[in-house]
């Protein structure tokens, strides 16, 4: 799976994500990259695209729980995505990427890793596996 | 505030760098040169990130899918835009060769926001996408993934290989523990 999330100068976020699935899923399968919610999600607090064990993400509404918990809940990105990575997925199942509308960026995973890379107007950026 | 990106991909370990090092600097190259505060610009390179993915053949999305327990390619996407939560998604694609800009289509120019199978692929014909015979997709590797993946009897996440350099016990069901 692939996936990219970003957020303009302005607060303007979008999300997308592509995949070809699991290795020897059944015809017919869909997981949760084109769900929307479940595996891509955005709005005005944050933009969020998943990887991982797509079955688990669906049945966690992975992506629109973090965009709820800032919204509901008054959390930041980190604190809304770790509690969806630790608290609401099984280990060994899923990661995400996600920005907030003020630039913030989380990469978080309950895997063993996820090939990440991210960068900000100020010149950080990381690329990432374990 | 400035900007921010994020992005994520399974690929080799010895290819992850250049890989992910290409990707991330033609979205800062991108960003960079595009602070105007049209959401519309903005959203056309994301979309162009993920094209960038999908044809890497070494991601698994795009060229280099994974198999299906028929040993097909069944691709799917999807795109959001956070500031009018306008979307499109598809599922299914076998011949489209970059499924994220069926999905752009599926959110600009349909009433729905979600088309499968030979609906997506139809659809895509219509709109003059470019597609390609299905077999474009598979690639070697895959192809001796799907055969691993068979002898386990497993359905494995798309990227298998380093798990056993990892300092954690491995788990019961199979699976990778890759993202």
């Amino acid at each position: 799976t692939v996936g990219c999330v970003a957020v303009d100068s302005s607060g303007n976020l979008a999300a997308a994500t592509s995949t070809g699935g699991l290795v020897n899923k059944m015809v017919g399968r869909i997981g949760d990259t084109p769900l929307v919610g479940a595996g891509t999600y955005a709005n005005k607090f944050c933009a969020v695209s998943c990887t991982g064990k797509g079955e688990e993400i669906i049945r966690a509404t992975v992506a629109r729980d973090v965009a709820a918990l800032m919204e509901y809940k008054g959390l930041t990105l980190k604190e809304a995505t770790d509690y969806v990575i630790k608290e609401s997925t099984p280990k060994g199942t899923t990661g995400l990427i996600a920005v907030s509308a003020t630039g913030e960026v989380v990469t978080p995973f309950n895997t063993t890793g996820m090939f990440r890379a991210c960068a900000t107007q100020d010149g950080k950026t990381q690329i990432g596996i374990w | 505030m400035g900007w921010a990106i994020a992005l994520h991909g399974d690929i080799p370990r010895e290819l992850r760098e250049s890989c992910l090092h290409r990707c991330l600097g033609i979205a800062i190259d991108a960003l960079n040169s595009h602070k105007s505060p049209l959401d519309v610009v903005e959203l056309v390179l994301l979309f162009s990130f993920v094209r960038e993915l999908e044809n890497d053949p070494h991601f698994n999305a795009g060229k280099g899918s994974v198999l299906t327990n028929n040993g097909t390619v069944e691709m799917e996407a999807c795109i959001m835009d956070g500031s009018t939560k306008n979307c499109g998604a598809v599922s299914g694609l076998t011949t489209v060769v970059n499924a994220v800009s069926l999905a752009r289509l599926v959110m600009e120019r349909t009433p729905h926001i979600y088309l499968a199978f030979e609906g997506a692929e139809a659809f895509a014909r219509e709109q003059g996408v470019e597609t390609v015979d299905s077999s474009h997709f598979i690639t070697p590797q895959n192809i001796e993934r799907l055969k691993q993946a068979k002898a386990a009897n497993s359905v494995q996440v798309d990227y298998t290989q380093p798990i056993s350099i990892v300092d954690e016990p491995p788990v019961p069901n199979g699976d990778s523990q890759i993202g």
